[in-house]
């Protein structure tokens, strides 16, 4: 463990605790993908299902059933409770258009060809474009929440972290994981734009609005 | 060994 590695981990603890903050204190999930959040719900189940197989630690353990718990929490917030805010005909986006190809590209370029690993492939791959939905709402309706902008830059956070972490243990371990690798850069260029409205922007006070 | 250090990031 790292400083990069914590800070990422902690940053993506904190992006969770915004939006289930936001939707509580608000009563409201209001300009949140649904189609996003569902994605994520899809990723961390695949990806921890190794919590049945292999014990690291009890931080590593911890932390992969709060991301769990958290993401089906979000979905039961949005399709259930709050159902009557939800911004479904703003919320469009075709997932099978991301579900799909992540989970061809899985089967085709994998470390090993099992259950277990090909799935672990998949939800990298479609956590590094699982936000697109959540992206494509925003620009549909040319505006944010600030608090909706403060989730999203904790998010892009905690991924650019994650690539600060590569680099740390590339050099001082000499360990790398190409697939994580290319997927966390695709993920963290996804959010480069966002980056530089909320620095000019939300930062400066103002709303995140898009040029019309 | 590899495998776990990976399935030891979140």
């Amino acid at each position: 463990m790292n400083i990069f590695r914590l800070l990422g981990d902690l940053s993506h603890l904190l992006a969770i605790i915004i939006l289930l903050l936001k939707i509580w204190k608000t009563r409201s999930c209001a300009g949140i993908s649904g189609k996003s959040q569902i994605l994520f719900a899809i990723v961390y189940t695949t990806r921890y299902l190794d919590l049945l197989t292999t014990y690291i630690s009890a931080y590593n353990t911890f932390m992969k059933i709060i991301f769990i718990a958290t993401s089906y929490t979000t979905v039961f917030l949005m399709y259930v409770k709050f159902k009557a805010t939800y911004d479904h005909n703003h919320d469009t986006f075709r997932i099978e258009f991301l579900i799909l190809p992540t989970s061809l590209l899985a089967l085709l370029i994998n470390h090993e060809f099992t259950i277990i690993e090909i799935l672990w492939t998949f939800s990298i791959y479609l956590e590094s474009v699982a936000i697109l939905p959540q992206l494509f709402l925003v620009s549909k309706t040319g505006e944010a929440e600030s608090i909706t902008s403060h989730y999203l830059f904790a998010l892009g956070c905690y991924r650019g972290l994650y690539l600060l972490n590569w680099v740390y243990r590339y050099y001082a371990e000499n360990y790398y994981e190409l697939i994580a690798i290319v997927a966390g850069l695709v993920q963290t260029i996804l959010y480069c734009d966002f980056f530089y409205l909320y620095i000019t922007k939300v930062l400066k006070g103002k709303k995140l609005q898009l040029p019309a | 060994d590899q495998d776990e250090e990976k399935h030891d990031e979140l």
